[in-house]
């Protein structure tokens, strides 16, 4: 079962 | 802030490859050229697009500026263009407009339009610099095509690449599908030609939605790279020589 990561767990906010 | 285009469409590709996946965004206009980083309101993809002020006829900007715009309302007024049309953009310090101007290659027919800017909180991400462990070069139409044949299938696409060869695939309630694209190259067409660069085998989950929403951008590019490393998100690079880019980023699918 996947669940759908955010790109919030790989970037960081400038 | 002053940017001419020879010809609309160019601009009307973008605007249309970017519009139903970030609603409202901001336009970052610097001296090198205009740019937009924005995600899409669930935080899952981000769009990077880049025009570099030598795309231009012509280009100036004294001051930098960003503007606020909602691209549903940008992608109306460019239906006012015909394609071939020159569009000029242009932006007064402090105003709250940007205004447009269209001219026809015969110069009897100019439209103007103006267009309210608004006030948009842009949080822009820090994209760091990623050696990926596999990057695929491959025809547009061919990532098109290949998502929207799995779409019919299922939510998700698992793309797996190795030394060779790149496979995709889905499964759903009615079924399963997998397309597997082969590396070829193409001496007299490049654009035609698979590439794949594997420095480390890579399998990833995405949501064929959004995938779905990036090919818009084939219209644009003959050629899309899809960079990828295990547990990082996926880059979607469309380029446009001597223009820029468009860049979308896609965080994967995770085991619970």
């Amino acid at each position: 079962k996947t669940v759908q990561s955010s790109l919030m767990n790989f970037f960081k906010k400038a | 802030f002053e940017a001419k285009w020879d010809h609309a469409s160019t601009l009307k590709k973008v605007i249309d490859a970017v519009k139903d996946l970030i609603g409202d965004t901001s336009w970052d206009c610097t001296n090198t050229g205009m740019s937009l980083q924005s995600m899409d309101s669930s935080h899952v993809a981000l769009v990077h697009v880049l025009l570099k002020s030598e795309g231009f006829e012509s280009y100036r900007c004294d001051r930098n500026v960003s503007m606020g715009i909602s691209l549903n309302s940008m992608a109306k007024v460019l239906k006012c263009a015909g394609n071939d049309d020159s569009v000029t953009l242009r932006h007064e310090s402090e105003s709250s407009v940007v205004n447009f101007a269209f001219e026809s290659h015969k110069e009897e027919r100019v439209s103007e339009f103006e267009l309210k800017l608004m006030n948009i909180d842009t949080e822009h991400l820090g994209i760091p610099e990623t050696e990926y462990d596999s990057i695929i070069k491959m025809p547009s139409a061919d990532l098109r095509r290949t998502c929207a044949d799995l779409s019919q299938f299922g939510d998700s696409v698992t793309i797996s690449c190795a030394k060779s060869d790149v496979r995709f695939e889905t499964s759903g309630d009615i079924g399963t599908g997998n397309v597997r694209l082969s590396a070829r190259g193409s001496s007299d067409k490049p654009e035609t030609e698979i590439a794949i660069e594997m420095i480390n085998p890579v399998s990833l989950t995405f949501a064929l939605k959004y995938l779905n929403f990036f090919t818009k951008a084939a219209p644009l590019s003959d050629t899309v790279k899809l960079c990828m490393s295990n547990n990082h998100p996926l880059c979607v690079e469309f380029p446009m020589p001597e223009v820029g880019y468009i860049r979308y980023y896609l965080a994967p699918k995770i085991d619970e």
